[in-house]
């Protein structure tokens, strides 16, 4: 099992990849991943070491080759559909975000409890009412929700999405969520951002 | 030098006591922790044992003291100023993020280039020209600068915010940024906690 720090690493190696192949390269090695995402080049070769054997020492990575055994590794080919709850600023933000195609991750549903923002289309997918989770969750077998609601509506909404079959949930409100056992829930905060630089201000 | 997962679960931890405290406990131990932060138990005593001695076994910790030395240990406690860059819908939903306060961060401006945002007012600060930034860095002594633009504009802004005297830079912008020797990049992207998630999907 890969540890959490470095699946987010490797994510971050994986999109820089992509930006890579974008521009034409073919091959790069682990300085060159350095330079392209500010992780330390010893640091990327502990963490492609969790894929097996790679590359050969000083010929670098071909891209197709490593972008697929990450992909693989990560699971990040599997096309993953996934609902936002709260189709506010942040909601609105996430979900037009074109970084979470390059993870097969796909928008298939956006809910809000606003009468002014039901029916607005949001990168191809219209905001539909709170009210419709747990059976449009059910309908289109959607296993991962996304709360961007303010906190107070979290919880109620959490509960919706579970009750439609959600097992995943990714919160980003400040409230702390109960699910039942065989859910997991991941709290995002950028707030942690804000306080490891914070951290390195002071040096 | 504490590294950075363990920062941000401190960062983390902290926030839990902020809830609990605010909610009028005295005490708790590392299973409340747990409970309260999704962090195994045993994790949290490791990652607070980056503080020296800590409470008694059997005991629990005092929630002030435990409070007060992880925001000494973290630099939590000095108020740091940012500016946002990019008064779109995540600038405004980080402007907004109640969660900042707490690690004493305070919005000190926001920027845009569109005539439609300049002169709103959120969170109480008013929306600035974008060819501001480096004049109104300087006069307030912003360090920290939070990139929320398009990707084609990151550079340009990143450059802005650093000749007025910016030293860390937290970018939310898919785009690489290159700064001067001296000034430090954080790249945030919520892609990461997709993907960590993805990984367990799967399991
Ligand atoms: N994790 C972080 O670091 C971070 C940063 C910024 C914001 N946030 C959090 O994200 C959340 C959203 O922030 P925002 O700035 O986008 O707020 P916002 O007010 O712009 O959006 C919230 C949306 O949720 C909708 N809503 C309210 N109750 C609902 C319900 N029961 N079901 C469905 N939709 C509902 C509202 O109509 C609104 O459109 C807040 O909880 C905020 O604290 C977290
Ligand atoms: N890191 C992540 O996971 C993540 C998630 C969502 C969005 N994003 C990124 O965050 C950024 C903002 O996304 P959004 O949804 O808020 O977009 P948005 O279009 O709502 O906001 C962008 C704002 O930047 C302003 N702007 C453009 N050029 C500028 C300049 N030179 N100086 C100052 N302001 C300028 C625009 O007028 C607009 O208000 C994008 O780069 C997006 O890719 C990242």
């Amino acid at each position: 099992k890969i540890p959490d720090p470095s699946l987010a690493r490797l994510a971050t190696v994986y999109r820089a990849l992509l930006d890579s192949q974008r521009n034409g390269r073919k091959s790069l090695n682990s300085l060159d991943l350095q330079e392209l995402t500010g992780i330390a080049a010893t640091q990327i070769r502990k963490d492609l070491s969790h894929l097996g054997e790679m590359g050969k020492p000083g010929v670098g990575y071909d891209i197709g080759d490593l972008k697929r055994r990450i992909a693989e590794r990560l699971n990040l080919s599997r096309r993953q559909k996934f609902a936002i709850i709260g189709a506010g600023r942040l909601g609105q933000a996430l979900a037009s975000y074109p970084g979470l195609v390059e993870f097969s991750f796909k928008l298939a549903a956006l809910f809000d409890v606003d009468k002014k923002k039901i029916g607005k289309v949001v990168n191809g997918v219209a905001i539909q009412p709170a009210a419709e989770i747990s059976k449009n969750l059910r309908r289109h077998r959607v296993r991962i929700a996304v709360l961007t609601v303010p906190a107070s509506a979290a919880q109620g909404a959490a509960e919706a999405a579970v009750q439609g079959g959600a097992r995943w949930i990714l919160n980003f409100t400040p409230a702390h969520i109960a699910v039942p056992a065989g859910c997991v829930v991941r709290n995002v905060s950028f707030t942690n951002e804000f306080a490891v630089l914070a951290h390195f201000v002071e040096k």
